[in-house]
């Protein structure tokens, strides 16, 4: 049964996709394990991010089919193979935007992607969900579907203060819908090492609010990624020997080391 | 009667805030015009970023129980004074998360911010509306209530995409709810000269896509902007010489001759 790890927080652009692609890629390629991506953001960026090797066709379904579907359906009907080995993904679904309203309206609104997930997830070892800049309700979906929960953030104060609002949502969900989804922990993205004294006034900030929660792997700022982005590649194959490459494939061990 | 300038773009974290909060100061500052500054995301970073100087009591109401409220109701009552020398302020709101799903009940659910500064408008020069990171409904309460929409985005592909449906959002506002927001362009942000090879390729695509709507003013990446956020000042309080200082009182400028 696949390990379900949603990469979450409230704040904008501060690298949810830019890991929860490169993370994905990392354990197919690495742990060498079967490995879905699911994309719920209606923006669409995990599969910008493996264009190049994405096929044409999409899936039977789309994720907000099978989301507002009246008959129970599987996420699997909405999967396709990446192009990368041992990956797949959840095509680009425009209609995201529209269905976070309409789940609203729904008996049980947060139990949605968990009860599509119910066969799919005894087929892959991994499964990763993208989440949308918010605390809607894809996000919320995502969080009663997940075991555990990777909260990534810039060392910036704005983006620190949405990581600890999206610690908060864990709370109440796991308090008010009985769930117990896991903190995997926080991961810091974008590290400029030019902004020594702001870093460390935020790190110090941050590991006195999370303590233990806080990864070793720091992820450096490293402009190949975004190149990577733009070629529609993981990092792994567009700039093997990068730093990006190097910090997001000591993020997968380590990830793999805190679920064990 | 003010002149009302949505910030918004799909893409998350590419400098909204940074640009509504300064843009702001600036026009306050160096045009000495009356503005007001709101802060449409739940985030409520505005006021995060001028907490400084911010008064501890809030409006009679909320930005949201404005926007829901059965009787028409003016934004003047959720203004409060900014600390800031011409500036007013929405005070940080949490319930807008939870309005941006009650806002889709209401009839003319895109008109609701449009109505309640009907009055407002006449009390400021600009009027500045910080939009979150998605075209839900208070972005599109956003747009209606604009005359002229300003699109941040930096130099990499995901966030030219993300302006890119932005502005393919405006177009349908303007067919379908006969508005007319006009497109005042779109302003690079966080842009890193160290990135040069990158920057040349995402330039010539955006001059390509968006030719004279892109701003001559470019906002470099600069530590001081986010080190005022921590501080809770205005860039032009907290480091008037940096260069986030001087990009920004360009910007200011550059926005005001435009508008002419
Ligand atoms: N370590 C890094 N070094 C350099 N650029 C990065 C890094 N991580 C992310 N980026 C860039 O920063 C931008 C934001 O990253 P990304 O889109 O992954 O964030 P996000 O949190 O998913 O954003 P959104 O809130 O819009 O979903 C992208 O343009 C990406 O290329
Ligand atoms: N020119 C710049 N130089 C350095 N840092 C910047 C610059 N502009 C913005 N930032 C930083 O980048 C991060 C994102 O900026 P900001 O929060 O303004 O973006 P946003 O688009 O409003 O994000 P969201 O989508 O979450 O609302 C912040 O931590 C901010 O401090
Ligand atoms: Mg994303
Ligand atoms: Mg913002």
């Amino acid at each position: 049964k696949a390990k379900v790890i949603s990469i979450a927080t409230v704040k904008g652009g501060v690298g949810k996709t830019t890991t929860s692609v490169n993370l994905a890629c990392g354990l197919a390629r690495f742990e060498e394990a079967k490995v879905l991506l699911v994309d719920l953001d209606s923006q669409g960026h995990c599969s910008t991010s493996l264009r190049d090797s994405l096929p044409t066709i999409g899936g039977q379904a789309s994720l907000s089919q099978v989301l507002l579907s009246e008959e129970p359906q599987e996420l699997l009907d909405v999967c396709v193979t990446s192009g990368v080995r041992r990956l797949d993904i959840t095509p680009n679904d425009p209609d995201l935007g529209e269905a976070e309203g309409r789940i609203s309206q729904k008996i049980g609104k947060e139990f949605l992607l968990r009860d599509a997930l119910k066969f799919t997830r005894t087929h892959y070892d991994y499964i990763i969900l993208d989440c949308p800049p918010n605390k809607g309700n894809l996000t919320l979906n995502a969080l009663l579907a997940s075991d555990s929960v990777l909260i990534p953030t810039d060392l910036s104060p704005l983006s620190v203060q949405g990581a600890d609002e999206l610690l908060g949502t864990v709370m109440t969900v796991n308090e008010r819908l009985n769930h117990n989804v896991d903190i995997l922990g926080v991961v810091l993205t974008r590290v400029d090492a030019r902004n020594s004294t702001m870093n460390q006034t935020m790190l110090d900030q941050i590991k006195d609010a999370w303590g233990e929660l806080v990864l070793d792997t720091q992820i450096g700022i490293n402009t190949q990624l975004a190149k990577a982005q733009l070629a529609g590649k993981p990092i792994f194959d567009f700039a093997e020997k990068s730093r990006g490459a190097q910090h997001y494939r000591a993020l997968t061990e380590e990830v793999v080391r805190r679920l064990d």
